[in-house]
């Protein structure tokens, strides 16, 4: 229900002026998602997995991660997409642990990490903090899960 | 008094956010003009890293939706250093913020999320990913140089859902605006979570995702797979009636972006 807590803070005249925000008075609320832009999006991209390839020969980090309780956008379509980018096998499956805990399972292929988190939904950091934050930390360090 | 979109990083200081709790980071919030003639400016807010700031790198948020705010869900809900409290009456500290180890500068984009916008009304009506990329690159070399601290730090680009899109979008526009630059910028990686990816592919996992979680019966089940055509933009009405069916009549009061979550009502 956190957004509906959003939806009243940054429409706040108070809150506007310490970000700054809403100096030309937009002639609409604030608000968390625009239902207008959502339905008039009219150029999208049919797959990425291109640009992963391109991202990928230029020697990028590229890390993909999945709440496995999510079912708009869920693990199982995650990894059927990622499987299409035939990539070898670095370090094999294997569950990784945050706080003595099975945080979800990855793999390292060459050139992407994949990792799920375990229970995590939609927006992962909201339902698993301490889980992101370790992959978070990973990621930045560029180093695998931890094995333990 | 407020900034205007093309003043320098000290009018963008953030003092104190009303409600806030002391904090030992500098924040910035402002605008950055990606587009004169249309009148676009983007809005960003950059929460730096609680320790050290000076030797972290920076991580840019961006949500998806499309047309959704990193505002209200990578800063406000998941990463960002405060929670807003359930009267949005003021502030509490989030002690998994990722700003513990990072620079973290989440950016509404495109124009028309959030605080972010543009006088072109036609911008709101006919946008989309190219716009979006384009215009987050330009605003990325603007911050930079009202930032220029920043311009020799590693950066990383994170976010979710439909940032799937954006995230690497992004990173091409900036592959390409470096093969060309002097100054290249110091993009390092990407990181995307439950990321739209591939049309067909995503459909065909999240309707077997549905019915290897017992979400949807069998019957519902292969007519999806035999009746939808994933690849397509638009489904046909067949296809979207069983879909609104299993959503409607199988999946029951569920809040589908977490499936054991009790629904927000």
């Amino acid at each position: 229900c956190t957004e509906k807590y959003a939806e009243i803070y940054f429409n706040r005249p108070d809150v506007q002026k310490a970000l700054h925000a809403n100096i030309t008075k937009i002639p609409y609320r604030w608000t968390a998602c625009s239902e207008l832009l959502n339905r008039n999006w009219n150029d999208t991209d049919v797959s990425i997995l291109p640009i992963y390839r391109e991202l990928i020969s230029s020697g990028m980090r590229v890390w993909v991660f999945s709440g496995d309780v999510d079912s708009v956008v869920p693990v199982t379509a995650t990894r059927y997409s990622i499987s299409q980018l035939k990539l070898r096998t670095k370090v094999p499956w294997y569950p990784w642990y945050v706080k003595n805990q099975v945080g979800g399972w990855t793999e390292v292929y060459e050139g992407l990490t994949f990792a799920t988190v375990r229970g995590a939904g939609h927006e992962v950091p909201l339902f698993k903090p301490r889980a992101a934050l370790q992959l978070f930390k990973s990621f930045l360090k560029g180093e695998p899960l931890p094995k333990s | 008094g407020g900034s205007q979109p093309d003043d320098g990083a000290a009018a963008d200081r953030i003092w104190a956010l009303p409600g806030q709790p002391e904090v030992s980071f500098e924040q910035f919030s402002g605008y950055v003009t990606v587009n004169r003639a249309a009148g676009r400016a983007l809005f960003y807010w950059l929460t730096e890293a609680s320790i050290q700031p000076l030797s972290k790198p920076l991580v840019i948020w961006l949500n998806g939706g499309p047309g959704c705010s990193s505002i209200a869900y990578g800063a406000s809900e998941e990463i960002g250093p405060f929670r807003i409290n359930n009267k949005a009456s003021g502030l509490v500290p989030n002690k998994f913020s990722w700003n513990s180890l990072a620079n973290l500068l989440f950016l509404e984009t495109p124009a028309g999320v959030g605080f972010s916008y543009t006088n072109r009304s036609s911008d709101l009506l006919n946008t989309g990913d190219r716009r979006t990329a384009k215009d987050s690159l330009e605003f990325l070399v603007r911050w930079l140089n009202r930032f220029p601290w920043y311009k020799t730090r590693d950066i990383f680009i994170t976010g979710e859902s439909y940032a799937g899109h954006y995230v690497p979008q992004l990173a091409r526009e900036i592959l390409a605006y470096n093969a060309k630059s002097s100054h290249p910028i110091h993009l390092k990686g990407i990181m995307v979570g439950n990321a739209v990816t591939d049309n067909y592919y995503d459909n065909l996992g999240t309707v077997t995702y549905w019915w290897s979680h017992a979400m949807i019966s069998d019957k519902t089940y292969h007519e999806l797979i035999n009746t939808c055509d994933f690849s397509r933009q638009k489904e046909s009405n067949e296809c979207e009636s069983l879909y609104t069916y299993a959503m409607d009549k199988e999946f029951g009061n569920i809040d589908q972006y977490n499936i054991y979550a009790p629904p927000c009502n």
